[in-house]
């Protein structure tokens, strides 16, 4: 699943 | 979030303490490779774009600005502050050896072809290589202050914990970032040999020069 746009990761 | 990430979160504060504390109270960077540390505020520069335009967390944000702020007072500290101390004569890895070939994946491997997509996966690639400077450094002189050992363990500890995490999400909310965990695991690996000397040797590091 592409991650694009919102990344809640540091 | 979840265990794994907050200790990994709490690692990578924890060894960007130790460093910006060291020399601060040794009033020196000795030993210290300020290309690392540059490449580290580039890291967090460029990942950190969204930092006003994304809300994610109240956590998210202190956390992005505290790293912001920590890398850049490190760097402040090295050329400005300490500049004396800096020991250019052997903090000379050729950088870009790494941020061309960064820089080109970043551009061919990516989610979306976004200035900020792109950006983002150039800060992860340069994550997992930043800190080949220190480590040329620490070959080079020979050896590794005990401090600065420490500072190379939890920051090698935060991303095998994000590693834990990426497993962790992957089971229980089947979410996996692909770029973010190969890089990651690439970072990580990079870090074994120095893991390895750091548990058997403890604190002073020899390499074999």
């Amino acid at each position: 699943n592409a991650v694009t746009g919102r990344k809640d990761e540091l | 979030m979840n265990i794994f990430r907050l200790a990994g979160d709490v690692s990578h504060l924890v060894a960007i303490l130790i460093l910006l504390m060291k020399i601060w109270r040794s009033k020196s960077c000795a030993g210290i490779s300020g290309r690392s540390q540059v490449l580290f505020a580039l890291v967090f520069t460029t990942r950190y774009l969204d930092l006003f335009t994304v809300y994610i967390s109240a956590y998210n944000t202190v956390m992005k600005v505290v790293f912001l702020a920590l890398s850049y007072a490190t760097v402040y500290l090295i050329y400005m502050r300490f500049r004396n101390s800096y020991d250019s004569e052997n903090d000379t890895f050729r950088v870009e050896f790494l941020l061309i070939p960064v820089i080109g994946l970043s551009f061919l491997e990516n989610y979306a072809f976004t200035p900020l997509e792109i950006l983002w996966t150039f800060s992860i690639f340069l994550e997992s290589v930043a800190i080949m400077p220190q480590l040329f450094m620490i070959t080079k002189t020979g050896e590794a202050e005990s401090i600065t050992t420490h500072y190379l363990f939890f920051l090698g500890l935060y991303r095998a914990l994000y590693i834990a995490n990426w497993v962790w999400r992957y089971h229980t909310e089947g979410f996996y970032d692909q770029i973010a965990i190969v890089s990651g695991v690439v970072q990580t690996i990079f870090y074994c040999d120095f893991f390895y000397l750091y548990v058997t040797r403890g604190e002073e590091i020899r390499t074999p020069s």
